[in-house]
């Protein structure tokens, strides 16, 4: 899982 | 993006915004804890470094500035605005907030996804957020009672928290591969930490009548 899609988020 | 995530985002903006607004309006900040609205513009701006980097959406851009702006001027309202800051009490807000950012910053160093500059600030943030309310809560046990816009503003900074965590529910049902523990437990923690003002809150409300927190 690539972390940077979890910066979709506030 | 999904019902709670947005739900989540809208009470968010509501929580800073009623707080600017209650300030603005009565040039009052009393019952607000400074060291807290300073832990969260730190929150902010390490957990948006890369505002000018990646770009998601018009929507996080401009929530982004939003939250930035708005964390920034209340903590510049309550620290030098002639007539606010008068109202602040000091001697109250004592929380030594520096001690939260330190575990936070050392477990941001040991637990994280990438061990990169970004992804270590913004792992930091992620800790930091979670425990940025207390000394909120603790100015409120010392002041016993609490006038109803920090009520307010405690209550819908919980029930943020509480829809990011039904977002993450559905997106581990709906999206695979979608899997952040370190988000979710601190998202845990943070929304665990109000549960007891929440537990008060909702009393206060059900036998309508001034919230007294137990001291």
């Amino acid at each position: 899982t690539k972390s940077s899609d979890s910066k979709d988020e506030l | 993006m999904n019902i709670f995530r947005l739900a989540g985002d809208m009470t968010h903006l509501a929580s800073v915004l009623v707080l600017l607004l209650k300030i603005h309006t009565i040039k009052s900040c009393a019952g607000v804890s400074l060291k807290t609205q300073e832990l969260y513009a730190i929150v902010f701006a390490t957990r948006y470094l890369d505002i000018l980097t990646s770009f998601v959406s018009i929507y996080n851009t401009l929530m982004k500035l939003i939250f930035l702006g708005s964390s920034f001027s209340i903590v510049w309202y309550m620290k030098y605005h002639k007539t606010v800051r008068r109202t602040y009490d000091r001697d109250q807000d004592t929380f030594r907030h520096w001690f939260l950012m330190l575990p936070c910053l050392l477990l941001a160093l040991l637990i994280h996804e990438k061990f990169t500059f970004f992804e270590v600030l913004w792992t930091f943030s992620l800790y930091l957020e979670a425990v940025a309310i207390l000394p909120q809560l603790v100015l409120l046990q010392r002041t016993r009672n609490i006038d109803n816009l920090t009520g307010q503003y405690i209550f819908l900074l919980g029930g943020y928290r509480g829809f990011y965590i039904l977002n993450w529910i559905y997106r581990y049902f709906t999206e695979p591969h979608y899997v952040h523990w370190i988000t979710w437990i601190a998202g845990l923690v943070q929304t665990l930490l109000y549960a007891d003002f929440f537990y008060y809150y909702f009393l206060s409300w059900k036998n309508n009548k001034k919230l007294q927190l137990p001291a």
